[in-house]
């Protein structure tokens, strides 16, 4: 048990590290166990610096780096041990544009093994989907799926 | 494998049958605020065995029966099915399409179905086990949650890493 | 103490419930006291109807419709007792364009009052802004204003 | 009553003197993620008097001291001063300008002034008592935080209340 957690730590933290160049463009990470002597119990400590700036305490991100931290070891545990697909709700709500486009190219790397669902309201990542589904709600109370659009054709179907 | 289906019927908002069917790639779900988009993830979470009310944001288990609205009467059943392409045989059945179904009724009564053979909520985790889905908590973010991984104290965060392993 | 506390509960549960119906368009509110009996300790319970929808619990609220809940709430409290300046720090992250849309007029109208710090990365919340202040870090880790745009010449002066 | 400017040198991220001057009606505050915004809203937070350092996203006292980055070493200081324009004698103070100063430095001493003048913290407090600015939770609305006027127990929902009684 202690070498299959060993196994998957390493990995999860070798893949944090990309993951968050990727999306960073720089900058480094490092995952601890608290008490290495106890591998079955210890606590995990996730300590980052963001390019340009000094070691920072996990506390002093700014919303958008916290998202996209947080984002970047999520991924890191995908890609140790893949999921057929993954929800996604409102994760790129605090990102700015810029972080957007990241955020999406990113994920499309992952599209070989995984199916994403992702609810949105940001138009960069409208974009960067195959599928878009439109939830409205004609009747008071009552949600209605309404429109499809497919890559190929990007207008809209029937968005009416 | 892959997600083929989702079909709700009577689950919080979506008061009338509604199918979503998915392709590979990113599929992107939009709408104006309140319209029944995180109800959703909650219908593909509970489908999946979500037992935590916390987690679906209610109460308690029949808090996810459409509760009625201006222009329609309240509902007596909630029941969501979720059907995945199997051919690879990444699921521990021989069946090349595997469809999930839940239903919870006013009396607070819940049914399992797996290809449309009732079976009980063990077996529905069973069936998951170590595939990647269900209740593990990296393949299904709640709007708002993404901050949690960061911010639980590190003994939490074990958790999180133990489902990878 | 109890009387004081009383008449600024009632004044705010009032308030409360302009401002929701002017953030949603209808709906109704509530107000209560948990234990009217201990008016000093007691707990206070929220309410809401979603236009549309029947009596609905806040955990069911969407994630849009909690912040604007939130907002009536606050506003209430400051027409009750004003503040001569506010910082909002992006409430507007979790809604759609139109809820934008009516975030910034209902703001507009508390400028008699109260000056408005807030923080975005919404176009149209900044569309609905007197002054902008943008931040940037042209040195790696250092913050430095660099544009005031003022409202009646719409250019941002000196964004180079 | 109104905010007049804002100066800020060694707070967090500020490295360097800035200075922003406020006018009546709505500002906004834009730029990239990670830039300094949030900071922004921290430092008046913390000029008004803030002492829970959990609520300036800070462990210790000396964490709002900018601590260096790839292009500048860490400071020895920081310094937030805050200017209201008080023509309408709102606070208790014979002047029609105030200006409040905060300090802090690196072995952990802090100062504290109101126009020029060494005060104490309960000083800074009692100015602006009763005023509608300070410490008071619905004044600032730190990033994320406007979820919790919702989500706190009814009994911690009454301190909100309690401020405007
Ligand atoms: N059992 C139920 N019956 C009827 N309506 C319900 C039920 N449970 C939840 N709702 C309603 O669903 C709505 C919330 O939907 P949801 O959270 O999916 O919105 P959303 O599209 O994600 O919006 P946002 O963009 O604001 O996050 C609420 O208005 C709530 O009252
Ligand atoms: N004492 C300090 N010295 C140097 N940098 C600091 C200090 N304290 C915080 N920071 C840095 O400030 C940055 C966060 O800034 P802030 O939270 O203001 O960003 P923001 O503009 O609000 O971004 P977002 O749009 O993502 O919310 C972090 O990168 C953090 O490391
Ligand atoms: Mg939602
Ligand atoms: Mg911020």
């Amino acid at each position: 048990c202690t070498e299959k957690f060993l196994t998957a730590f390493a990995a999860i933290a070798h893949e944090f590290q990309d993951l968050f160049l990727r999306l960073f463009g720089g900058g480094a990470t490092e995952l601890k166990l608290d008490d290495p002597t106890n591998v079955l119990e210890s606590g995990i400590e996730i300590n980052v610096t963001v390019p340009g700036k000094r070691n920072q305490n996990l506390l002093q991100l700014s919303g958008g780096e916290r998202a996209l931290t947080a984002l970047a070891l999520l991924l890191a545990m995908l890609r140790v041990k893949p999921s057929p697909f993954v929800v996604l709700d409102e994760i790129d709500a605090p990102l700015d544009e810029a972080n957007v486009g990241r955020y999406s190219e990113v994920l499309r790397d992952f599209t070989r093994d995984t199916q994403f669902l992702i609810i949105t309201h940001n138009k960069g990542t409208m974009e960067a989907a195959d599928v878009l589904y439109g939830v409205t709600m004609e009747k008071a109370g009552v949600s209605k799926i309404v429109s499809v659009r497919l890559a190929d054709h990007r207008e809209p179907v029937g968005t009416g | 494998m892959y997600l083929k289906r989702l079909e709700l019927y009577g689950f919080k908002t979506f008061a009338e049958r509604t199918d979503l069917e998915f392709g590979p790639g990113i599929v992107a779900i939009v709408g104006p605020n309140g319209s029944g988009k995180s109800n959703i993830s909650d219908a593909i979470l509970w489908v999946l065995g979500e037992t935590a009310m916390k987690s679906l944001r209610s109460a308690k288990s029949t808090d996810v029966i459409f509760n009625g609205s201006d222009v329609r009467k309240a509902l007596g059943m909630a029941e969501v099915h979720i059907t995945l392409d199997n051919a690879d045989g990444a699921l521990p059945t021989d069946y090349t399409e595997v469809t999930v179904t839940r239903r919870v009724f006013r009396s607070g009564e819940s049914e399992y179905l797996i290809n449309r053979v009732p079976v009980r909520l063990r077996d529905v985790h069973d069936l998951f086990m170590d595939t990647g889905i269900g209740k593990q908590s990296y393949s299904i973010i709640s709007q708002g949650e993404v901050d949690a991984i960061l911010s639980t104290r590190s003994e939490d965060r074990r958790a999180l890493f133990e489902e990878v392993a």
